[in-house]
């Protein structure tokens, strides 16, 4: 036998081709190409003695212990089997190339002379996938026992979800013990649902989404989960923890009402014992926005600025007041003040109020006083008061015409000072009065 | 105050008792400055032996009772350049400021005096009273006094200065009052305060001249600092607020 080296392609010729080939010859050829492909045969030239049923010269191939053929003669000629354009595949890696030549080539005394053959070969990708559907068919155990996967030269297999591919890279064993589910929405089933599913389970099924979501659970129909009459839940159990909190075991028949579980983190635990033949659960569970309560005003000096419909996790407000009061958050005074909806629907801290701006007792005046406009002693938001100066001997000092009332006056501001129109915080001032004795010198005598 | 009369009690409000280098007066100006003459501070013909202690008092025509009133402490003393102590014949610049510590409540018997805005509070003739607590006929006035006098024609005292032959100097910011006719002038003890003249058109008081020298009282005229040749000074050292 001769072997080809294990390449993808090659070709295989008759000895001393293109000239006639020897007689009493025979030789096999074993074409190989790497695991994971088939063989592809195809002659380019054929020229051998014809014969008939080839008995004299012939090329004989066979692969998988089949003969696939076996040829002889020239395209055209009455006798013989040339292959012609005919494309010969391996199931396996392998082919078997055998060429017979007997003791001479005449033809009616003649002597003939023949050239052989040239075939071509290659590698072609082998679908083991495929063909294990055929083994299926043919043979109880599969490649894969659960799921196969063809790639060019190769396959691999891979395990239905909650299974584990095992170190045969072949069977699959059931494994559940972390499965993850992110996505805000979905369907999660007991192994083999709605078949029964396997004994010696240890599973934890954990839901995670975004925070600001809660999560919902709706059981479906069939739900079945091995129980007893008597004892709770002793053979298989599912059991559900939302943030950690269990708020529910439960097996039998009855199919949970829908939980609403105020969290957005759900673990579904569900153990199963060596034996029994229930069903099993599926649930489709959706997430929903957390909603804050509507943001309302304490006073009605309050301002919440652009109030939305309806605020979700994430989504804040900003509070301010009326002009001349004052955001207080308890005892303490604010610049400003924004609440942020949080993820366990309730806001970060509470709706401030607004008080009234104190201006604060007024500035006493040096040599002047001041009485209040408005209500005496109140020096909140618009209170008035009018500072004047001891007369006759300090007078108010005024500029651009305005009079000493004008300068005098001063408002409780938006700002919480006290204020005058023109001269702002900037206190008026009293200026000695000159030359203006109450009790001047006076002379009767003359 | 020579010839003259007792005041009473907010006759003269701005008057100022300072006691330096002996008695001497002053008058208010604002709530906190003591208008004086240069030379109750640093007097002519004496020989400085450290500072003098400073002492201002206000409110009251009788000396026993302004002193009780507590002495003003003086923040700064101004005193005006071209004032010349060693030259005993030139009361030239014969101005002083005294800046009080604390500004001083006005009242009816504490208020200040105006400055002089224009040349006719020194018409010839023109009366003005001149008050003190200086000497009195040879005697320490217990009391504030005051005389009336007027504005002595320039020539005449010029006149009767050659007369005397005295070569003490009489400048364009000096103004003299009295008449040798008459027995009423001031005196030592008098210096710093104020010639006051009624300004009738105003309503007011204001302080034309400051007690400056003479020779001897009651013999002649008087010779006053001019206050409206030192109004710039005076404002610039009392650095006016708006």
């Amino acid at each position: 036998s001769v072997f080809t080296p294990r390449k993808l392609y090659g070709e295989v010729t008759s000895p001393l081709y293109p000239k006639p080939y020897p007689d009493n010859f025979e030789t096999t050829t074993v074409i190989t190409v790497p695991t994971g492909y088939r063989v592809k045969l195809v002659f380019r030239q054929f020229d051998l003695e014809p014969s008939e049923g080839c008995f004299y010269d012939y090329v004989k191939i066979s692969a998988d212990k089949k003969t696939l053929g076996r040829f002889c003669g020239q395209l055209g000629s009455p006798l013989g089997n040339p292959p012609g354009r005919k494309e010969f595949m391996s199931q396996g890696n392998k082919m078997l190339l055998t060429f017979h030549t007997d003791f001479s080539n005449e033809e009616n005394g003649t002597i003939m002379f023949y050239k052989g053959f040239l075939a071509y070969y290659q590698a072609v990708d082998l679908d083991e996938c495929a063909s294990q559907l055929n083994l299926v068919e043919e043979s109880p155990q599969p490649l894969c026992q659960h799921l196969c996967h063809n790639y060019v030269g190769g396959y691999f297999c891979s395990c239905r979800p909650g299974y584990e591919l095992q170190k045969d890279r072949h069977s699959c064993q059931a494994e559940c013990s972390s499965e993850l589910f992110t996505e805000p929405s979905g369907y999660i089933s007991s192994l083999e649902y709605p078949r029964p599913y396997p004994p010696d389970l240890r599973c934890n099924y954990s839901i995670r989404v975004e925070r600001g979501l809660t999560l919902q659970l709706k059981f479906l129909e069939p739900f079945e989960i091995d129980d007893h009459e008597q004892v709770h839940c002793p053979y298989d159990q599912l059991q559900i923890y939302a943030n950690k909190r269990n708020i529910g075991e439960f097996c039998g028949k009855q199919r949970p009402e829908p939980i609403d579980t105020s969290s957005n983190s759900v673990d579904l635990l569900f153990f199963t014992d060596e034996s029994g033949d229930s069903q099993g659960w599926k649930l489709h569970y959706t997430s929903r926005i957390i909603k804050c309560p509507q943001p309302k005003a304490l006073d009605s000096f309050t301002i919440i600025q652009d109030l939305q419909p309806q605020y979700e996790f994430r989504d804040y407000f900003i509070a301010t007041c009326k002009q001349g009061y004052q955001l207080m958050e308890g005892k303490q005074a604010l610049l400003s003040f924004t609440a942020v909806c949080q993820d366990d629907g309730t806001w970060h801290r509470a709706m401030p109020r607004c008080k009234i701006k104190d201006c604060g007792q007024p500035r006493s005046l040096p040599n002047g006083a001041f009485n209040y406009t408005t209500t005496t002693g109140v020096n909140t938001y618009q209170a008035r008061i009018q500072y004047y100066c001891h007369e006759p001997y300090y007078k108010m000092q005024t500029r651009d015409g305005r009079s000493k009332s004008e300068r005098g006056q001063y408002i409780c501001t938006a700002q919480g000072t006290w204020k005058n129109e023109l001269a702002g915080e900037k206190m008026p001032r009293c200026l000695p009065v000159c030359g203006k004795p109450v009790n001047p010198v006076e002379q009767k005598q003359r | 105050i020579v010839g003259g009369q007792k005041a009473k009690l907010g006759n003269f409000p701005w008057q100022a008792f300072t006691n330096i280098h002996g008695r001497g007066g002053g008058a208010l100006l604002g709530d906190r400055w003591i208008l004086t003459a240069a030379h109750t501070l640093y007097p002519k013909e004496y020989e400085a032996q450290g500072n003098a202690t400073v002492d201002v008092f206000l409110g009251h025509v009788n000396v026993e009772e302004i002193t009780k009133l507590a002495n003003h402490p003086v923040r700064r003393v101004s005193i005006h350049p071209d004032y010349r102590q060693e030259e005993s014949h030139n009361f030239e610049g014969d101005i002083a400021l005294l800046e009080l510590e604390n500004s001083v409540t006005l009242g009816p018997n504490l208020l200040p005096i105006c400055l002089p805005d224009n040349e006719t509070f020194y018409d010839q003739g023109l009366m003005g009273y001149v008050s003190g607590f200086g000497i009195t006929e040879e005697r320490l006035s217990h009391n504030l006094r005051f005389v009336r006098l007027p504005v002595a024609k320039r020539e005449d005292c010029e006149r009767w200065l050659r007369k005397k032959n005295r070569k003490d100097v009489f400048s364009e910011n000096m103004f003299c009052s009295g008449d040798p006719t008459l027995k009423q002038d001031a005196c030592q003890g008098d210096s710093g305060g104020v010639f006051a003249v009624r300004d009738e058109k105003n309503d007011r008081w204001v302080a034309t001249g400051i007690i400056s020298w003479g020779i001897g009282c009651s013999r002649g005229y008087g010779f006053y600092t001019k206050l409206l040749n030192y109004v710039d000074w005076i404002k610039k050292e009392m650095e006016e607020e708006d």
